[in-house]
């Protein structure tokens, strides 16, 4: 958070009125409720300083505990509240003597996150000099609430449950939800019907999409009436490199403090390097560098090749470290790609790419007495291509339904810097006795919370648009290309990314605050959705607690749900090869408006989109159009393009997926 | 203790308009469709079978419960549904 707010152009125009957080869109008044591992109050982004007094409204409490008083909850922390009833049910009794019992964040998770969605201007943030600046939440004005529901052994879905009923009835805006499990039905998932209640209730939930990638179809939390979050990258990177004894400069990334560096690139500080595997085509334990695989005798006094999977990436750089490597080079294999993670070793560590850790093997492999020297360039910005899509972001399609596309958005989710707890080291792992007051993570935890400030942000400016709208506004004025002005990509192929990675695109926040046009959706809505899933009655009861909700069927298909993204899906066994979908826009610009459809081209179907033109004469005026796709031939596989709105001055994009 | 039945966390949702007029509030009610379905009796000092009751985002409780009794309770009207407890992890 010392480049996203620049990265996400909030930061332009800081000094002018014009200013995404001038003084009348503060957000003081919005608060948002993060899930997850509570909160360090001491952080500096927890500073309350220039704040307004707490709403009348707000119904939250800090409940105190072992390092957790009231005093330390205040103007920007103005809840925190425990839920562990679920965890203790099902692991035993918490241990307060080796766990804080209350809302205060041991692990840094919850501090990164809640920091990273309205955490206060900090100067002169960085972890070891890296990354140096201003550290700031993505809607500094903002207040927030920790709902701690994640302990040592997980977090459980009962208070999980909790949390977010409580949070809804203390009087959060928005929920920031890191966190996810498996997929399952809309009716048997009950963070699904809990944010399906909270949408009801006004509040905007945003969840993180998951780490699965770049498997496809690697998605969690995908309801319609969540935003899904992935993750890509910003212009920022930790140059570091690896040079080979035979003179071949290798490039990577690298977190390792400057000052203690013990490899430089100089031939006299030339290690010898070794690789545990046998370059074989699936790794091994001892290329993985796990616990108890390395041998001491082989291993001291060099630097270790280290295959990337099954363990934490810091955790095999000390396993290297206890058995007396000097070094590590953290290789990428194919499921990351090119796409370099850094992080805070407790030893000289390097991260590369699949590419060059495949040279570094083959060096090894080929010279007997192979030496490399490892070098630590700091912070560079201004990276191109940015933002790419991380190879770990979860994948589409939706398994749950093809109609709704997901994930919904990306947002910066790569070597963020942010908050840390006071209680572990940059690295998290026990050994590490370092204390920094901002980690650099990566996640879509990381991506989620970004997006989570931006509604609240949007909130704040606009009081009364309802979860949905925020959605939309956030979609249809997401960008698809880099800064190269080429299509987004994807970091584990190289190649282009699709909808299916990265949903409507990229978040653009200032176009976000005046999208023009947008797909609001009701509560209702969403129900008649779910009336389109085949549910039984039973099924549907879970989402109609109101009992006055019933289907009413006014839905063709899944596909007609009022959706920002479309999602266009011909039957298998298709009777017709023509399709069509509607979609009504609401004018959230100025009264007179005028719109015109472009749509662009596919090679399996004609696209019409019907009127082509959309003439608006007041605010919140809603109009109607249909589009309509015709199979000129069947694809095997789906085809990728979008519509967009233009009056001239807004563009209103929706992503189009055509699945045969 | 090997007598004694293994208990889980199931999170029942219920219905909160299908509250007879005798319940002068919710919980009570919950409370006592919990209690029709265990198959042990309670006795005092025992732990609350309930965990949490929800009333604001989800109508219901998390209940521990065996899994011959949280198939009894889904059996009773009232009951949408159960969720047997799941784990989730931070992204």
């Amino acid at each position: 958070t010392t480049r996203s707010p620049m990265f996400l152009g909030l930061e332009s125009g800081y000094s002018t009125n014009n200013n995404v957080w001038g003084h009348k869109i503060l957000g003081h008044d919005v608060i948002v409720g993060v899930l997850d591992t509570g909160i360090w109050p001491e952080s500096e982004s927890f500073n309350d300083m220039g704040m307004t007094p707490v709403p009348s409204r707000w119904k939250g409490k800090c409940e105190t505990g072992r390092g957790f008083e009231e005093r330390h909850c205040n103007k920007k922390i103005v809840g925190a509240r425990v839920f562990y009833q679920g965890y203790e049910a099902a692991t035993g009794k918490i241990n307060g003597q080796t766990e804080f019992k209350s809302a205060r964040d041991q692990d840094g998770h919850g501090t990164h996150t809640a920091a990273t969605v309205a955490g206060s201007p900090v100067r002169g943030a960085n972890l070891q000099n890296y990354a140096n600046g201003t550290a700031r939440g993505m809607s500094p004005g903002a207040r927030i609430a920790a709902y701690k529901v994640c302990w040592t052994g997980g977090c459980f879905s009962s208070d999980i449950l909790s949390a977010v009923d409580r949070a809804v009835a203390d009087g959060v805006n928005v929920l920031s939800i890191s966190l996810g499990g498996g997929v399952s039905s809309y009716y048997r998932d009950s963070l699904s019907i809990a944010a399906f209640g909270a949408m009801e209730m006004g509040v905007f939930v945003s969840c993180s999409a998951g780490n699965g990638g770049p498997d496809p179809v690697s998605l969690t939390n995908v309801s319609p009436w969540i935003t899904t979050v992935g993750a890509s990258t910003m212009d920022r990177d930790f140059p570091a490199i690896v040079k080979l004894g035979n003179g071949r400069i290798m490039n990577g990334v690298s977190l390792y403090k400057e000052e203690r560096m013990l490899l430089k690139n100089s031939k006299q500080e030339n290690y010898p390097i070794v690789y545990m595997g046998s370059n074989s085509s699936s790794p091994e334990p001892s290329s993985l560098c796990l616990e108890g695989t390395l041998d001491r005798h082989i291993v001291a006094g060099k630097i270790v090749i280290c295959d990337r999977g099954i363990s934490p990436r810091v955790q095999k750089g000390q396993v290297v470290k206890e058995a007396g490597g000097v070094g590590m080079i953290l290789s990428n294999t194919a499921n990351n790609g090119e796409e370099l993670v850094a992080d805070c070793h407790l030893l000289p560590a390097v991260a590369i790419g699949e590419t060059e850790g495949k040279a570094i093997k083959r060096y090894v492999s080929t010279s007997p007495n192979a030496t490399a020297s490892l070098a630590f360039l700091g912070t560079r910005l201004g990276i191109r291509p940015s933002p790419v899509v991380a190879a770990f972001s979860s994948r589409g399609p939706n398994f749950l339904t093809l109609e709704i596309l997901k994930p919904d958005l990306v947002a910066p989710g790569v070597n963020i810097l942010a908050a840390w707890t006071g209680n572990l080291g940059p690295s998290s792992l026990p050994t590490d006795h370092r204390r920094v007051k901002f980690n650099i993570l990566s996640g879509t935890s990381m991506s989620c919370p970004h997006v989570s400030g931006i509604a609240a942000l949007l909130k704040a400016r606009h009081p009364d648009w309802s979860p949905a709208t925020i959605k939309s506004a956030l979609m249809t004025t997401a960008y698809v290309h880099d800064n190269t002005r080429k299509s987004l990509k994807d970091a584990s192929t190289d190649a282009p990314s699709s909808p299916f990675d990265h949903g409507a695109g990229h978040i653009d926040p200032i176009r976000a605050l005046d999208p023009g046009l947008v797909y609001d959706i009701e509560a209702q809505d969403y129900f008649e959705f779910l009336c389109t899933q085949n549910l039984t009655p039973l099924q549907l009861k879970v989402f109609s607690k109101h009992s006055n909700r019933s289907c009413k069927h006014s839905l063709a298909s899944p596909g007609d749900l009022n959706y920002p993204a479309i999602s266009a899906v011909f039957p298998e066994k298709a009777s017709t090869a023509v399709l069509t979908l509607h979609r009504t826009v609401t004018n959230v610009g100025p009264p007179v408006s005028n719109y015109h459809a472009m749509v662009s081209p596919f090679k399996g179907a004609s696209v019409h989109v019907e009127p082509q033109s959309l003439n608006f004469t007041r605010k919140y005026q809603k109009l109607s159009y249909k589009i309509t796709f015709t199979t000129i031939s069947k694809q095997p596989v789906p085809e990728f393009g979008g519509l967009v709105w233009k009056d001239g001055v807004h563009r209103v994009r929706s992503p189009i997926v055509i699945t045969w | 203790a090997d007598t004694q039945i293994a208990k889980k966390t199931y999170i029942v949702q219920m219905d909160k308009s299908a509250m007879p007029n005798s319940f002068t509030n919710h919980l009570d009610w919950y409370s006592s469709k919990v209690k029709s379905v265990l198959l042990e009796p309670e006795n005092e000092g025992d732990e609350d079978r309930i965990i949490y009751n929800y009333q604001t985002a989800f109508h219901g409780v998390a209940v521990q419960l065996s899994q011959e009794e949280a198939e009894r309770l889904e059996e009773e009207d009232g009951v949408v549904a159960i969720f047997p407890e799941t784990k989730y992890q931070l992204h």
